[in-house]
């Protein structure tokens, strides 16, 4: 553990809670893509099994467990309790375009051959991409509301200190990951639009809309 | 890899 994967963790722990409590106190789910959610769902579900065959630490298995059960909460909310204030005509992205390649993916290019390793590839894979929902409804809506785009800043920034702790591994500890830095990568390239927004506008008091 | 070494991330 370093400094820099402590912040991402924290910073990805306050996008969660950040999109939770905005859908709690607004009583709304208007703006958040339900099939970015479905797949980080999935990308929790697939690599966190490891949660029944090794310890880690209090910390790994308390973050998994925490991670697994907020996105089924957050999947629940959007799609039966507050179900009426999601907005569908925007979430239009295909799903399969993203996991079928993806799994593709997951079953060629792997460190180890073996069901859990496999799952494990599919969803590091998966949440490099797992994001592309959410920008494309943003996208056609021209706009996100602030704490929306608070959130999204948060769960990029997550990836993008995985990338600096990646860097401090190599040097220190001698551990480098290839499969998990070219997606982290990609990953954090994908909100890099986003981020120059949200630092141009979002940060100096504007809403987030997108140039037209 | 490692087990250890990766899964140890989250």
């Amino acid at each position: 553990m370093n400094i820099f994967r402590l912040i991402g963790d924290m910073s990805h722990l306050l996008a969660i809670v950040l999109l939770l409590l905005k859908m709690w106190k607004t009583r709304s789910c208007a703006g958040i893509s339900g099939k970015s959610q479905i797949l980080f769902a999935l990308v929790f579900a697939t690599r966190y099994l490891d949660l029944f065959t090794a310890f880690i630490s209090a910390y790994n298995s308390t973050m998994k467990l925490f991670f697994i059960s907020t996105s089924l909460v957050t999947v629940y909310l959007m799609y039966f309790k507050f179900r009426a204030t999601y907005d569908a005509n925007h979430d239009t992205f295909r799903l399969e375009f993203l996991v079928v390649p993806v799994g593709g993916l997951a079953f060629l290019v792997n460190h180890n051959f073996s069901p859990l390793e496999i799952l494990w590839t599919f969803s590091i894979y998966l949440e490099s991409v797992a994001i592309l929902p959410q920008l494309f409804m943003m996208s056609k809506t021209g706009e996100a509301e602030t704490i929306t785009s608070h959130y999204l800043f948060a769960l990029g920034s997550y990836r993008a200190l995985y990338i600096l702790n990646w860097v401090f591994r190599y040097y220190f500890e001698g551990f480098f990951d290839l499969i998990a830095v070219v997606a982290g990568c990609v990953q954090t390239i994908l909100y890099c639009d986003f981020f120059y927004l949200y630092i141009t506008k979002v940060l100096k008091g504007k809403k987030l809309s997108l140039p037209a | 890899r490692g087990d250890k070494d990766s899964k140890d991330e989250l």
